[in-house]
């Protein structure tokens, strides 16, 4: 059987929230050592990897290793039906066809249990090789956000360029061009505030703002954004999820023609 | 503006 428990529903939400409108269906692919999750969005254009360890979870079990099938609309629909602070268990015995989800209150007052169907997916799982990426930024996720957020009102695309000093955002429209430009700050009180640049090479890409903006919506799992960056690959957008893994999303940069 | 890259051109299916 496979059980998995985590202390707070409020995270699984915000892994179907981050996801769910790049992504339709999506396999976890559970095993000993985790949750794992690969999916691309419809168009193949780009990619998402969840990765949540086994040591993360208030209780994990899983006695061999399992591919559920996922509808992610209707996982979100179960979801809204918890508290944030309700503990969440995910559980199912060995080939059945249903996930057993448990939202449970802190003081055990409410107990809610939802069976969601699983589906056959026959999902294309690529692999992604360890790359030594040329530059690397840390950064605020809000920040992030808000700088995706408010580019794309000027644009359709915008380029990213990791400099020694810090990152710059840029963009380019009808209306004219701009740029936001954070500079690197590793001195701030706080971790979750500071901008870390390291590199190896200034690197300068651009991305479809759409794809960015759907990336951002991860924003609620964590404060800190990373972003890995080398010319012609594609860039990696992780929000690190503390003490259980993280969240991945994948782009290619555009190419000029 | 370019075109948009598939992810199975960088990764391969495994």
């Amino acid at each position: 059987m496979f059980e998995a428990k985590l202390n707070e529903a409020s995270l699984l939400k915000k892994i179907v929230e981050a996801i769910r409108e790049l992504v339709t269906d999506a396999n976890l692919d559970c095993s000993e050592a985790g949750i794992t999750m690969q999916a691309m969005d419809s168009s193949h254009v780009s990619l998402c990897a969840l990765n949540l360890r086994s040591d993360g979870f208030d209780h994990y079990r899983c006695d061999r290793n399992l591919s559920l099938g996922l509808n992610l609309a209707n996982l979100s629909k179960i979801l809204k039906c918890a508290g944030n602070n309700d503990v969440c268990t995910l559980r199912t015995e060995d080939d059945a066809d249903t996930l057993t989800v448990t939202f449970e209150s802190p003081k055990q007052e409410r107990i809610s249990e939802f069976e969601l169907k699983l589906i056959a997916l026959d999902a294309e799982h690529l692999g992604i090789p360890d790359t030594n990426y040329k530059a690397q930024v840390r950064m605020p996720s809000a920040e992030f956000q808000r700088i995706i957020r408010d580019l794309s009102v000027i644009g359709d695309t915008c380029s990213i360029a990791v400099g020694k000093d810090g990152v710059r955002f840029g963009v380019e429209g009808d209306l004219g061009s701009g740029s936001i430009s954070v500079k690197q700050n590793t001195a701030a009180e706080k971790e979750e505030e500071r901008v870390e640049v390291h590199m190896e090479e200034p690197v300068e890409l651009t991305f479809a703002l759409r794809y960015l903006n759907f990336f951002a919506k991860a924003t609620p799992l964590g404060p800190i954004v990373a972003l890995s960056m080398s010319p012609d690959v594609p860039v990696v957008v992780e929000f690190p999820i503390e003490t259980v893994g993280y969240l991945r999303f994948y782009l290619a940069p555009k190419i000029d023609e | 503006k370019g075109g948009q890259t598939r992810m199975d051109t960088f990764f391969k299916s495994t």
